[in-house]
């Protein structure tokens, strides 16, 4: 455990948190990719059942279940609690041009061909394209609320020092992992354009390109 | 090489 990692962890944490309770406060999801949370409901639920199988550390496990139990209550105030506020309309992306690819590069490029490994693949490819929905969303109606960029950032954040957390493993530790950091680029990438308006509009609600 | 079975990343 080095300090990017944990502190990506945090960020990670922040972002996930932010939008729970930007929801739960507002009792609306208005502007938020329903879509885009119930793919990362799924990177969750297929990542972490190694929670059966192995035992790293408390740390992990807690930090494994909060993800978890955070995501399927995001997902249930948008789809359940909030329905009504729900913008269905706007959220138009259609996962399956995402979930079929990741499930078919799952099976072909893994570490191990077992089913455990196989969705944990498929959790780590999944998640590197999961915001699309969301983008896809924000750049349809123009505009983003302040808390929604808020989220935003701390989503890019934690792969960004994700990514420092590599390069830091592999000089110090011996320690890499292509898939995940191929995906971890990818992933990076995807906020670079949200990460320059975050910052060049003094962190308020901005319109994002297309 | 990863050894599948020690993922410590979240």
């Amino acid at each position: 455990m080095n300090i990017f990692r944990l502190t990506g962890d945090l960020s990670h944490l922040a972002a996930i948190v932010i939008l729970l309770l930007k929801i739960w406060k507002t009792r609306s999801c208005a502007g938020i990719s329903g879509k885009s949370q119930l793919l990362f409901a799924l990177v969750f639920t297929t990542r972490y059942l190694d929670l059966f199988t192995s035992f790293i550390s408390l740390y992990n496990t807690s930090m494994k279940l909060i993800y978890i139990a955070c995501s399927y209550a995001t997902v249930y105030l948008i789809y359940m609690k909030f329905k009504a506020t729900y913008d269905g309309n706007h959220d138009t992306f259609r996962v399956e041009f995402l979930v079929v690819p990741v499930g078919g590069l799952s099976f072909l490029v893994n570490h191990d061909f077992s089913p455990l490994e196989i969705l944990w693949t498929f959790s780590i490819y999944l998640e590197s394209v999961a915001i699309l929905p969301q983008l896809f969303m924000i750049s349809k109606t123009g505009e983003a609320e302040t808390i929604t960029t808020h989220y935003l950032f701390f989503q890019g954040l934690y792969r960004a020092l994700y990514l420092v957390n590599w390069i830091w493993r592999f000089y110090f530790e011996g320690f890499f992992d292509l898939i995940a950091v191929v995906a971890g680029v990818v992933q990076t990438i995807l906020y670079c354009d949200f990460f320059y308006l975050y910052i060049t509009k003094g962190m308020s609600g901005c319109a994002l390109p297309a | 090489e990863v050894r599948v079975d020690e993922k410590d990343e979240l």
